[in-house]
């Protein structure tokens, strides 16, 4: 999976 | 999880406490933009959609209520309380949210990672975030009184999003492929409008005098 499309931030 | 991400969290939460300690404790709401309350309630209702379709972590998901919780019970407050409304400063918080509002709109309908309707919301998020603290800023320009409680929340949501900025960078170093430039962008944007703030404030605490910024 592409990191971008990961949100973990706030 | 880095450090300055999590100094950066917890600078925003002090940020909320802090504000929450004056309206609950203190019955007073002086000094605070109902509008940009509004804007940040607004801005997490339109991140944290994510909360029932990603999990990440369950610091994250509490972060999330918690964020969310305080900023409509601010709101609430501000609104409906029948002793904290009373210190709303109704006749100087006269920004309009709507000239914030629409171009942030139009902006993430055109700019986001996918024209989808969560990353347009996630996009409009951000954009909204950044301008958010206009109406407190110019609050603030406008109030002969600025007390500490005051000061100090708009010190940590400054600082909170300078942390943020730390946070990116190692990031960038430490991870692969970590890159998120609408995020980047728009807290870089949103740090400097502090930084006419962080001067003002730093110059009365050095002096030991109370805080003012010039008209």
């Amino acid at each position: 999976a592409n990191s971008a499309s990961i949100k973990d931030e706030l | 999880m880095n450090i300055f991400r999590l100094a950066g969290d917890m600078t925003h939460l002090a940020s909320v406490l802090v504000l929450l300690l004056k309206i609950h404790t203190i019955k007073s709401c002086a000094g605070i933009s109902l509008k940009t309350q509004e804007l940040y309630a607004i801005t997490f209702a339109t991140r944290y959609l994510d909360l029932f379709t990603d999990y990440i972590s369950f610091y994250n998901t509490v972060m999330k209520i918690i964020f969310l919780g305080s900023s409509f019970s601010i709101v609430w407050y501000m609104r409906r309380h029948k002793v904290v409304r009373r210190s709303y400063d109704r006749d100087q918080d006269t920004f309009r949210h709507f000239f914030l509002i629409l171009p942030c709109l139009l902006l993430a309908t055109f700019i986001n990672e996918k024209l989808t309707a969560k990353e347009v919301l996630w996009a409009f998020s951000l954009y909204l975030e950044a301008v958010a603290i206009l109406p407190q800023l110019v609050l603030l320009q406008r109030t002969r009184n600025i007390d500490n409680l005051t000061g100090q929340y708009v010190f940590l949501l400054g600082a909170y999003r300078a942390l943020y900025i730390l946070n990116w960078i190692y990031r960038y170093f430490t991870e692969a492929r970590y890159v998120h430039w609408i995020t980047w962008i728009c807290g870089v944007v949103q740090t400097l409008l502090y930084a006419d703030f962080f001067y003002y404030y730093f110059q009365s605490w050095k002096k030991n005098v109370k805080l003012e910024l010039p008209a």
